[in-house]
């Protein structure tokens, strides 16, 4: 089974990728990758061998085609359609979000429970009640779904979508959701980046 | 230098020291507390090994004590005084998010430069023009900036804050910033917490 941190440097590494190709760069060593990265050249190198071989020794590797080729590891080469549950601010501002489709999630629903957001539209699409988890599976192959609803409404709407069909589940609301090992579950905690930077300004001191 | 990778997990396993304290458990195994992470327990006490020893070989380590530690490691075992530039959807879930007071990072300032949105209210907060930037660090010991503010506004805002002294940057924005290394500087992309769950649902195919 692949770690965690391994999908994670992946997703890092396809970043500093799509950095260095919007600069104009075609190719990049292993070294500039993982400096990028903040990780280890030996560590981007072994990373990369898991899943085939890529670049040519000594002289680096294609931008684009590694890019091409982490984005059909991470999958995000196809289409994924999302349903987003909860209109607050949280869902305005991922709905808002063009970095999702550049990365091929696109959301095709938005549901919320409040009566007086039922109808209004958010980013191009009309927020509808919550019952209609149950046919975008159908309507639209929605297959991932966003919890941003509070912490108390999180688990029931998990139930639900388990229910309804849909593989994948982000969850942004502060709860340990308890899901079946066969659904894909990230469970978001912004207070994690944060981590990274107080880490920084901790071990300099 | 630690790697970027390396914070990531102890992140990672400090939430879910917090997750097992909060289900009354005392005391975990390396074993259990890196399944629970989704790293090999080789990683984790390597990982852990870095910064001291904890724990007594055989017996585990106590929960609480470890997630002291590690809170100790990332810095958030003291408060964080921080403020949040852009105060429109993303910037509303984020100065709402109770998690963040939960690791110390306090919002002491919330800044916009929309003049119908200075004045009011968020989180206790009153929305203040983006030159009481410069304020912060002297009256509120302000040491970190979130940026919530369009691509085109981020590297400007970021330039302002790094002239004003602060230390560390979280940053929401689309686009790459240009910083001096001695800044601490995290950018959040939330299309990589999609990458997890893609990945997964791919490698089942
Ligand atoms: N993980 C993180 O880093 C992070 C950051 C910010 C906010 N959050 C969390 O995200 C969630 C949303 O935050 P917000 O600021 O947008 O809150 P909000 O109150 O503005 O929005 C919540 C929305 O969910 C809707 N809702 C409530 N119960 C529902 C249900 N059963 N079904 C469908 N919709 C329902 C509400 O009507 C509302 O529109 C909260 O749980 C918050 O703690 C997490
Ligand atoms: N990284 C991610 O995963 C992620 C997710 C969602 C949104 N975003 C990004 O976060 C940013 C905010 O998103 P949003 O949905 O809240 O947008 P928004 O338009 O609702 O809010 C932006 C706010 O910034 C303010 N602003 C603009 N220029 C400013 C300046 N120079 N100084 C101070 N304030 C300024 C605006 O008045 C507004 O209140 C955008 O860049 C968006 O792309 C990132």
């Amino acid at each position: 089974k692949i770690s965690y941190s391994t999908v994670r440097r992946l997703t890092l590494y396809l970043r500093e990728l799509e950095g260095l190709l919007e600069e104009g760069q075609k190719t990049v060593s292993s070294r500039e990758l993982a400096a990028a990265a903040g990780v280890k050249a030996t560590q981007l190198r072994k990373d990369l061998s898991f899943f085939g071989s890529f670049g040519v020794r000594g002289r680096g590797y294609d931008a684009e085609d590694l890019a091409d080729n982490i984005r059909r590891i991470l999958g995000v080469n196809k289409e994924w359609p999302t349903v987003l549950v909860g209109a607050g601010s949280l869902g305005h501002a991922l709905a808002g979000y063009k970095g999702f489709a550049l990365h091929n999630i696109r959301f095709v629903g938005v549901l919320d429970s409040d009566p007086a957001k039922i109808g209004t539209t958010l980013a191009g699409l009309t927020i509808e009640p919550l019952e209609r988890i149950w046919d975008y599976p159908k309507e639209k192959g929605g297959k991932i779904v966003v919890l941003a609803v509070p912490a108390s409404a999180a688990q029931d709407v998990a139930d639900m979508a388990i229910r309804a069909g849909y593989d994948g589940i982000i969850n942004f609301a502060p709860v340990r959701l308890r899901v079946p090992p066969v659904v894909a579950l990230y469970s978001v905690d912004l207070s994690m980046a944060f981590e990274h930077v107080t880490f920084e300004l901790s071990t300099e001191n």
